[in-house]
């Protein structure tokens, strides 16, 4: 069974990636995160979820809703907006690794 | 939280690369995504839903939980200036989209996401989660791959061909009415693309050339629009309405449905049965057998008034293997507004008394409306049984689709076949003098090892 899933399993480590969005001077004020598909790689283009952009909207989220509204230019976001994109390693990459902080997770025993 | 580089291995693998800076390209969603979103989970409905929110540090707020629903059908595409393109060949093929409408339900499928997104990438980076396709409402896909906070955004690949992109997550959890539902809200990868080259060649001319670079829809067979949406042993699950109840059952013969007697509880009622192929057709039928309540077997017989054609005639098992494959068909969750879901399990307990199965238990995801659904084994497409329930904790009020139990269809194929011979309801009848012990198992208490003695 696991041999059907290998090569799935390969293309679907590969391509994901996750987001971060945090505004430029303030990273205390929060930082929101998703997770994101690279669609090409050269250029790096890569799609994720729409929700962590909301907080940055200059025209409130009541954009998103406005009748046929389908898309919204990348200056619908204010200047202010930071985005990072993170992805995992290839096997050749000997990159240092990044810690980062854990807030709010904890692993309770079951 | 800061950024430290430091030396210790990474525990999965080779170290992370660093985060790269990426800048906004445009926003964009499916209207037609939104479109069956409203109809699904709108209107008198909408109290009844909430969707997770994007993994975030503090509580979210009335305001933000607002932002997040009108968010929950928009993605983003971001341009990464570098580190991705050193890369651009060490990294395989590039990836393929799976055309909308082609993939079955019941296909298995692949979601990779980040829970709690950038928190530890460390630990949760591109985590995989299974499952199958469960239900499809135009570019509004489901599956019962559970995901977690921080996977919205995430890929959902198809097994064959191997890593096409199939979907996005749109909403990783979904709650109706304070039940957990266990299924995960997709948006189908092909019309979110086209959305994004569209949008790419109307922004900006220096984006057009853009356009060109999003991965390609596979042609042909992949393109093939589905003839039959789903493997051929889900048609045997139907509709049944009882005035305003409604629930699931299971075609046993052509003009036999069997389901719960909480979905149709009086004999001679008359009910109306909804055949999964051709969606459009209406049967009605009578109730000709409904266990008593005090009957563990929570069970009814519908006769039809004429034949179901064109429906494939499950295969009833005779031997149950604990730990297969499993699938359950049922209109849990969306009822009449679309088909039946598929979700995927394993068979976790078969319970006997006396070496004879009375009970099966599974962890399928199974919601209210699923009663009366036919319980499948995946790989040999035999019926199993029939979904009587999940499992609610009275204490904490929790439920858990994930624990559910079935009636072994070798309990009631006897009666069954001798009732579709003969007329004869008397095998049915012996449904409402189950032995005692049976009785104890459906009350989930421990069967009794032997009968108590008085202490006189």
């Amino acid at each position: 069974m696991r041999r059907q899933w290998e090569p799935a399993m390969r293309v679907a480590e590969q391509a994901g990636c996750v987001v971060s969005a945090s505004r430029a001077g303030q990273p205390e004020a929060g930082l929101w995160s998703c997770s994101g598909v690279i669609l090409s790689r050269s250029p790096g283009l890569v799609l994720c979820h729409g929700g962590i952009f909301t907080p940055f909207l200059r025209a409130g989220s009541r954009v998103l809703t406005e009748a046929g509204a389908s898309f919204l230019p990348g200056d619908s976001c204010g200047d202010d907006l930071r985005l990072h994109v993170q992805w995992g390693p290839t096997a050749a990459s000997p990159l240092g690794r990044v810690e980062r902080g854990r807030p709010g997770l904890c692993t309770p025993q079951c | 939280a800061g950024l430290e580089p430091s030396p210790p291995a990474r525990h999965r693998g080779p170290p992370l690369e660093p985060p790269h800076p990426a800048e906004l390209l445009l926003l964009l969603s499916c209207p037609d995504f939104r479109a069956h979103f409203a109809s699904l989970f709108g209107s008198e409905a909408a109290e009844q839903w909430r969707f997770a929110s994007a993994a975030r540090e503090e509580e979210v707020s009335e305001d933000e939980e607002e932002d997040q629903l009108r968010a929950l059908s928009w993605f983003a595409l971001l341009r990464v200036r570098h580190g991705l393109e050193e890369e651009a060949d060490l990294r395989g093929p590039a990836l393929a989209v799976v055309p909308l409408g082609t993939v079955p339900k019941g296909t298995p499928l692949l979601a990779c996401g980040s829970p709690f997104g950038s928190f530890c990438p460390d630990i949760f980076l591109n985590t995989l989660s299974r499952g199958v396709l469960s239900n499809t409402a135009g570019p509004l896909l489901l599956t019962d791959a559970r995901c977690l906070p921080g996977t919205e955004g995430g890929g959902v690949f198809a097994v064959r061909p191997a890593g096409a992109l199939v979907a996005l997550v749109a909403a990783p959890l979904c709650w109706k009415a304070h039940e957990w539902v266990g299924l995960t809200l997709l948006c189908a990868a092909a019309p979110l693309l086209r959305a994004a080259r569209d949008a790419l060649r109307s922004l900006h001319p220096n984006t057009t050339s853009l356009a060109a670079l999003l991965p390609p829809e596979l042609g042909a067979p992949w393109a093939l629009p589905l003839q039959d949406p789903g493997p051929l042993w889900a048609a045997a699950a139907v509709l049944v309405e009882y005035g305003t109840v409604w629930g699931s059952g299971v075609v046993v013969a052509p003009r036999l449905v069997v389901t719960c007697r909480h979905v149709a509880p009086r004999e001679m009622a008359r009910v109306l049965v909804r055949p999964t192929t051709p969606k459009s057709a209406k049967i009605w039928g009578h109730v000709v057998f409904a266990t008593r309540e005090t009957s563990p077997y929570d069970i009814a017989v519908v006769s039809l008034e004429k034949e179901l054609e064109g429906v494939h005639m499950p295969v009833p098992t005779e031997h149950f293997h604990e730990g297969e494959t499993v699938s359950v068909v049922g209109f849990g969750v969306f009822g009449q507004a679309c088909g039946p879901s598929v979700t995927s399990g394993i068979l976790s307990a078969v319970v006997q008394v006396d070496d004879t199965p009375v009970m099966l238990q599974t962890t399928c995801a199974v919601h209210g409306g699923s009663s009366g659904g036919p319980l499948f084994s995946t790989s040999s497409g035999d019926l199993l049984g029939i979904v009587a329930s999940n499992t609610r904790d009275n204490n904490t009020g929790a439920t858990y689709p994930h624990l559910n139990f079935s009636i072994p269809i070798t309990v009631l194929q006897p009666a069954l076949q001798r009732y579709s011979q003969t007329g004869d309801l008397g095998g049915l009848r012996e449904l409402d003098h189950v032995a005692e012990p049976v009785r104890v198992v459906w009350r989930l208490q421990r069967p009794l090892a032997e009968t108590p003695r008085s202490k006189l």
